[in-house]
């Protein structure tokens, strides 16, 4: 339930996105 | 802790990751104060195995960020990115806690990234016989370590290392990876022929002990995997998230 398609980690996707500044 | 210390004979490279190392105090204080946020639907003090796994998941977290900061991956585009963090996830956390045993410096105790300090009697008496062995071998890593003097600049050098440790062809980037490696391979070999003349070999100790932190993150993830097992990891864990994405 917690990955993506593809097998993909969901909320490493969310942490990596462009929309979200590194702090 | 150390400072930043550049001067003659750090590579460019070295430096810049020198910049880019978070404050260990910052990354206590953040995730100090997740902690102490209420789990959503589990009000009750969680068990202590829950904290270490929340704990683990934030300090993860910080590493994702720190790697988002970095020049190159930065670059990169997310698919990219995840791949590269698919690949290293648990070796950077296990090295990150590595590193944090040595500078905390003592053979009895073990220092958390919150700044709790767990005796290994406690360990001894408390953890099942898995996450004992893990923690006894990990030790053994520190001390081989401490032994081989491994400083703040090799440490972010080898952080480093292990992020781009992937092999190119999994990547769509070849050619940006390639060259980051190779750069990082070159920073850290210059580094310690300058700094460390008399021990001609560090170089070659210090790529070795990656493959020992390799061989703990397998231990670390079969440990992790047991537990999935047993039912006994809270919901929406990150690292348990990490353990059953696609590999590459």
């Amino acid at each position: 339930p917690c990955q993506g398609a593809e097998g993909r980690p969901a909320i490493l996707y969310a942490l990596l996105s462009p929309s979200l500044e590194p702090h | 802790p150390e400072p930043f210390s550049g001067g003659p004979g750090v590579p460019e490279l070295i430096l810049q990751l020198l910049q880019l190392e978070p404050e260990e105090e910052q990354v206590r204080a953040r995730i100090l104060g997740c902690l102490q946020e209420p789990t959503k639907g589990r009000p009750d003090q969680p068990a202590p195995f829950g904290l270490l796994c929340r704990m683990a998941d934030q300090t993860f977290i910080s590493i994702v960020d720190w790697a988002r900061r970095c020049m190159v991956f930065k670059e990169l585009e997310v698919a990219d990115q995840m791949t590269l963090l698919q690949n290293c996830w648990s070796e950077l956390l296990v090295f990150d806690h590595v590193y944090r045993q040595i500078q905390h410096g003592k053979d009895a105790s073990i220092l958390l990234v919150t700044g709790q300090e767990v005796e290994l009697s406690t360990v001894a008496a408390q953890a099942g016989s898995m996450l004992h062995s893990l923690v006894l071998r990990t030790q053994e890593l520190v001390l081989q370590l401490h032994a081989l003097q491994l400083d703040r600049q090799e440490f972010v050098c080898l952080k480093f290392l292990i992020l781009f440790s992937l092999d190119v062809k999994f990547l769509n980037n070849h050619g940006l990876v390639k060259d980051a490696q190779e750069k990082a391979n070159a920073a850290l070999l210059d580094y310690t022929l300058c700094h460390y003349p008399h021990c001609g070999d560090k170089f070659q100790q210090l790529l070795l002990c990656l493959v020992e932190v390799r061989a703990l993150s397998m231990q670390a993830k079969e440990y992790l995997y047991h537990k999935h097992l047993g039912n006994e990891m809270p919901r929406n864990n990150l690292l348990i998230e990490m353990l059953q994405a696609k590999q590459t």
